[in-house]
């Protein structure tokens, strides 16, 4: 008589839904997701955009762990909640290893052999880049482009424990086709109507002109900054220079702005555990 | 349990009226008044029927189990004779005039992950866990 596994099918007959039961499970459903109602999000072919198919092969990724109840190695390092995961840094490092034209395109970050930080992960959020315009130019005639993300968004609770900015990054022009280019991230800290603003340098890459795949800049100190002080959030900027110094612009590089395709758009992702453990009511 | 008690009170009764006393079997009552023992049901939750597509990216829908049916004797895998009673007296110690009955419900749970837009299109990768029925049994 042993009740624990007896999954019996049960003579659950399939029929659709009468109206009032319809809105009595979406009001339940939505009260178990903490949505105060359900969202309408706005732009029209979402779903093909880069940030939706990144998220879906996490969550596939997440969806293969669930399902096989694979124990994850425990990541080296001081795990997940130190301030340094072997887990996601070594993810980091192994898919922010320098682009070769040699290298297969980069498999999506849930292929990553190491997914013990997603594992870890109650919550992953990818953002939208707000800024409108691409600006292209400084006023010491330095190339840059700035991104801005709106992390006001977060469900209280959560706090973010790794955050990555992610751009598209095409074969350069020709006349840069054996040039090694150095593509750097800074966090704006103040900007100025009439001079550049001020930055705080976050990370940089190198890598060659002719090679494509997307970059990977972690970005896990600005994002809980700005999650905590969301009034200093001024965005990132970033710029590309030749190894000798020389600032070239976006589009000769082969890095995708806003104008690319939407399966190539920039955006942050960010990881989060949650501080306090959300219970269910029971119903 | 309450029959048990009274047939221990009453040794002299007829073994006849003991018959009456003890809890009915499966075998003994009809069809119409077996009440299905405590297992998983299905109930399958179809985002798309909700209507909901456009905002949850995946999973399409999930098998969201709930636990019911008749929590009796035979004891099952979870509550052998020995931790019955040892409930039975705990209880019995505490409200003297209740008769504990076991409940059917859920043993095991699963965690579910989903993945959806919120309103700015961002998108939002969300795992609950223990949030679906995966065994039920009689506690």
């Amino acid at each position: 008589c042993g009740f624990s596994d007896n999954h019996v099918h049960s003579s659950f007959i399939y029929r659709r839904l009468r109206n009032h039961e319809r809105r009595e499970i979406q009001r339940e459903i939505l009260s178990i997701l903490g949505l105060p109602h359900r969202p309408r999000p706005f732009s029209p072919g979402k779903q093909a955009s880069s940030a939706p198919l990144f998220m879906l092969d996490l969550y596939n990724a997440m969806s293969i762990e669930e399902e096989e109840g694979i124990q994850q190695p425990q990541s080296a390092g001081k795990g997940y909640g130190g301030k340094h995961y072997g887990g996601y840094s070594r993810m980091a490092h192994y898919r922010a290893a320098p682009l070769t034209s040699q290298s297969p395109p980069l498999p999506p970050a849930a292929a990553a052999q190491d997914t013990s930080f997603l594992n870890d992960a109650d919550m992953v959020m990818s953002f939208v880049n707000l800024v409108e315009k691409d600006k292209d130019f400084s006023h010491q005639r330095r190339h840059y482009k700035e991104f801005r993300f709106d992390l006001t968004q977060i469900p209280d609770g959560e706090a973010v424990t790794a955050a990555e900015f992610r751009i598209h990054k095409d074969r350069g022009y020709a006349r840069y086709e054996n040039v090694t280019l150095k593509v750097t991230v800074y966090q704006v800290v103040k900007e100025f109507p009439n001079k550049d603003a001020e930055m705080f340098l976050l990370d940089s890459k190198k890598v060659r002109a002719s090679d494509g795949g997307w970059l990977v800049f972690d970005i896990t100190a600005t994002s809980n900054h700005w999650v905590v002080n969301p009034q200093q959030n001024m965005g990132l900027q970033l710029c590309v220079e030749t190894l000798d110094g020389r600032s070239i612009n976006m589009k000769s590089a082969g890095l995708v702005g806003r104008g690319g395709p939407q399966s190539k758009q920039p955006f942050l992702v960010a990881f989060f555990k949650v501080s306090e453990v959300l219970l269910r009511s029971i119903r | 349990a309450a029959g048990g008690k009274k047939k221990n009170g009453n040794r002299n009764k007829s073994a006849g009226q003991q018959e009456t006393s003890r809890a009915p079997g499966a075998g003994d009552l009809n069809m119409s008044e077996q009440k299905q023992a405590c297992k998983k049901h299905e109930l399958y939750v179809s985002f798309r029927d909700l209507g909901w597509q456009d905002w949850i990216i995946a999973p399409e829908g999930y098998a969201a189990f709930y636990c019911d049916g008749e929590c009796s004797f035979p004891l099952n895998a979870h509550m052998n004779a020995t931790n019955h009673a040892i409930v039975q007296t705990l209880v019995h110690l505490m409200f003297p005039d209740n008769v504990p009955k076991p409940c059917c419900a859920p043993t095991k749970l699963n965690a579910i992950s989903v993945l959806y837009f919120d309103d700015s299109s961002n998108v939002i990768l969300k795992k609950y866990r223990n949030m679906v029925v995966r065994s039920c049994g009689c506690h």
